[in-house]
């Protein structure tokens, strides 16, 4: 899985 | 995706009925001051990166609005309506579940930097933020239907991204251990609540139906 997180949530 | 958006409606759905039952009631009795000043410190600690990053529009409006209505709820609660503010049974000790989720943060994080702590922080501490209203709720016994909305709608938030984590891992190969994990114990802290929620008034709704 993508370890890069893009922090898009809430 | 569907289940991401739903989880966000519903997540504005409470906070604007907890706006109106203030407003309409011009009282914030039953509805926990702990609590929501946890709130403010959980959307200030996590949206701390709006200073920094830029993801869209919606991201930023979002979160300008859980920011702000959450100071705004805690200033109603102090300010506006303080003379009838008398909330001697709001008494969870606080300092556990903010300790507790410092110490979470620190065993649990993607980098050791400060916003990657805050970050981590504010994910456990929403986890559990919710204990002290839940505390208050079945210290007081009866609570206004409306109070129980409020939760509900609150709880469904983090039990719809609990899919919609499904969803992205299958879809987009994404997955963030850290907002499933604490996800999934805030689900679970809501969860005896849903089931009561559900027996007491999806049931007493079905019985009144014309």
């Amino acid at each position: 899985p993508n370890s890069k997180l893009k922090k898009d949530e809430l | 995706n569907l289940f991401r958006i739903a989880g966000d409606i519903s997540h504005l759905v409470s906070i604007l009925i907890l706006l109106q039952t203030i407003e309409k009631g011009k009282t914030t009795s039953g509805i926990s001051l702990k609590t929501q000043i946890l709130y403010v410190v959980v959307f200030v600690t996590r949206y701390l990166d709006l200073l920094t990053t830029y993801v869209s529009l919606y991201n930023s409006l979002m979160k300008i609005f859980f920011i702000a209505s959450s100071v705004y709820v805690v200033w109603l609660m102090t300010s506006k309506y303080n003379k009838k503010f008398k909330e001697d049974q709001d008494v969870f000790p606080v300092k556990y579940l903010v300790g507790g989720s410092f110490v979470m943060s620190l065993l649990f994080h993607y980098k050791f930097t400060f916003s990657e702590i805050l970050w981590s922080f504010s994910l456990w501490l929403e986890a559990v933020c919710i204990l002290p209203q839940l505390f208050l709720l079945q210290k007081t016994g009866e609570a206004k239907a409306i109070t129980t909305h409020y939760i509900f709608a609150l709880g469904l938030y983090r039990a719809l991204y609990i899919p919609n984590w499904f969803y992205r891992y299958y879809s987009e190969n994404r997955l963030d251990l850290l907002s499933v994990s604490a996800g999934l114990l805030q689900t679970t802290i809501y969860s005896d609540f849903f089931y009561v929620y559900y027996q007491k008034v999806l049931k007493n709704w079905g019985f009144n139906l014309p």
